[in-house]
């Protein structure tokens, strides 16, 4: 599969629909300190299943929620939609298609939580399992927060095996 | 498994030592199985030598060049397993001019069978990049695309 | 003692304020005892709100917003006590052009009473200084302060 | 007093004798990746007493010893010397001039250590009280490593207190 696009509303500060199309090899997001970029990145690990407020600068999960400003109510949930599509002429092993995934994740400020896969609910689990083994699974080594670069050498021996065991 | 394990292993070993090597210009790397007899359990740890200088704890290393080591072993796990994108949040903000060349290049190679989506302040990085996000706050804390931008 | 605690606490939240707001144009922030029945034992919590945003916590700021707040807790501690001289190293690698400008007019400011030493990567912050040495390693492994410019 | 020089002979990647003349408002320390910057500002810390390997990015203070290249031997000591003079017209209450103060820090493979103020032996806690309060003494605020300036927003609040009663 290859990325297709991202949406974002109510997740953090992105109160805002926002959609990114990712069509290209490389794709850079620019912009001035604190505007919203890391942001960006921590919607993708969000709606890949990260579960630790702490991954997300936030105490509680409900941090992810737009907040509000002096000139914006805050909003009620947070949500954020990942695309990916087929590589092209990408076939299962018995020829059939492959199918696009799209992962919806919601989070209402009651704590409630909704997950979707091609629009159909599903379980957190069911996300995890859908990218196990990618490098975006829950030992994500595909998405490098901001500072967080040189982890994988101060990080314990045994955080280092949990890379190479989801690569394997 | 502890086969699988070994393999994925092995494998990311020697794409991590041929990566140094290209970034560096020379030198020695590799992971080590911290307990050889108990590769299924054993912890894994990590020594990078640059080129003319002598093997040190890698704490000793600068802090440009442990962010590019970092790299080499994260583009070393690609190349063994492929994701289909990589995010990556300022990693070249410690790197110097040369230095920004050789993680963009990288960058590039590996980009037709990985997508990379790039944060980052730098003009050099920014330039490779086919398509250009700019995100600002015009209202204080509403975030808004503003542009896209193509290369 | 607990008088000259207070003193030095009440003196540099007030530096700290007005730094914050010129450097952010505004906003809100401070330090707080924790426990204000036990100001002799008490740890220090530290609040910031860039203006138009809301009052959260301070770890969900970016990395630039972080890094020149931090800066500006610096900069209020040495207008409070100043220190001979002060030595950064890479401080402005988060921030953006605009925040390093900020950054660097606050280091003139502060030039008068302490020597700074800078050690950075950027050129606009390279500009500012009067004195620069390059440091290179000719020999693999071995530094040599090979020059001295004069801006 | 301000800042005068500093020299370093077998600190970390400084095998040969350096001398680095602070006569400005502002120097800035500039090179590639890896030449020795961030050495420099260690020298200043371990000069002035920093007694943390840690701190130091080494596992035990023989860390900051030469240790050789594949051209050149390990040597068998580190040496610093930070030297401050007094600002112009600076007199103690009695009208009497203020001293240089010069200090010299050594350590040998053995172990052993040697600290000099002016020329004269002394131990590591003299060095800590001259410089206590400045800014410089045990709790530093006045050199930032690199990548440690968030450091007072993550730190503990007791951290956090220690800074402040250093300036008190
Ligand atoms: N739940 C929330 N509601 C509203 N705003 C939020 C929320 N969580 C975080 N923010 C805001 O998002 C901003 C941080 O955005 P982000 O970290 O993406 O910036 P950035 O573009 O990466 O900046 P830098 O270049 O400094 O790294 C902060 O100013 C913060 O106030
Ligand atoms: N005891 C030692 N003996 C010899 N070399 C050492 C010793 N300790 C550290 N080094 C070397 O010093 C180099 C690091 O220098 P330093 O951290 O000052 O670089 P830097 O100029 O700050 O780079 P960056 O811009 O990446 O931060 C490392 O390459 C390391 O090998
Ligand atoms: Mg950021
Ligand atoms: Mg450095």
């Amino acid at each position: 599969h290859k990325l297709e696009s991202l949406e974002l509303v109510g997740f953090k500060s992105f109160c805002d629909k926002t959609s990114v199309i990712f069509n290209d090899r490389i794709t850079s997001i620019v912009g001035p300190n604190g505007c919203g970029k890391s942001n960006v990145a921590e919607a993708i690990s969000w709606v890949l299943g990260e579960q630790r407020p702490k991954s997300l600068r936030g105490e509680k999960m409900e941090d992810v929620i737009f907040n509000g400003t002096s000139a914006r109510k805050p909003l009620g949930f947070a949500e954020v939609t990942l695309a990916l599509k087929p590589i092209e002429e990408a076939t299962l092993d018995d020829g059939i298609p492959v199918d696009p995934i799209v992962v919806t994740r919601r989070l209402y400020r009651s704590g409630e939580s909704e997950y979707l896969i091609n629009d159909r609910r599903c379980r957190l689990l069911d996300i995890h399992q859908t990218f196990e083994g990618t490098g975006l699974g829950f030992t994500s080594y595909a998405i490098i927060e901001q500072g967080r670069i040189g982890s994988i050498l101060t990080s314990k021996p045994m955080e280092r095996r949990s890379l190479i065991e989801e690569a394997a | 498994s502890c086969e699988q394990f070994l393999e994925a292993f092995k494998a990311i070993d020697l794409h991590f030592k041929d990566l140094f090597r290209v970034l560096f210009g020379g030198g020695e790397c590799g992971m080590l199985l911290l307990d050889e007899q108990d590769a299924l359990e054993s912890g894994i740890d990590i020594y990078a030598q640059p080129p003319g200088k002598k093997l040190q704890n890698i704490m000793l290393l600068s802090g440009g060049e442990k962010a590019l080591i970092a790299f080499a072993l994260l583009i070393a796990i690609f190349k063994y397993r492929p994701s289909p994108f990589c995010v990556l949040d300022e990693v070249d903000a410690p790197l110097d001019e040369a230095n920004i060349a050789r993680f963009t290049n990288l960058v590039q190679s590996m980009s037709d069978v990985t997508q990379f989506i790039i944060i980052t302040h730098n003009k050099r990085t920014i330039e490779t990049s086919q398509r250009i996000y700019g995100i600002t706050m015009e209202q204080p804390g509403v975030s808004k695309v503003v542009s896209v931008s193509f290369n």
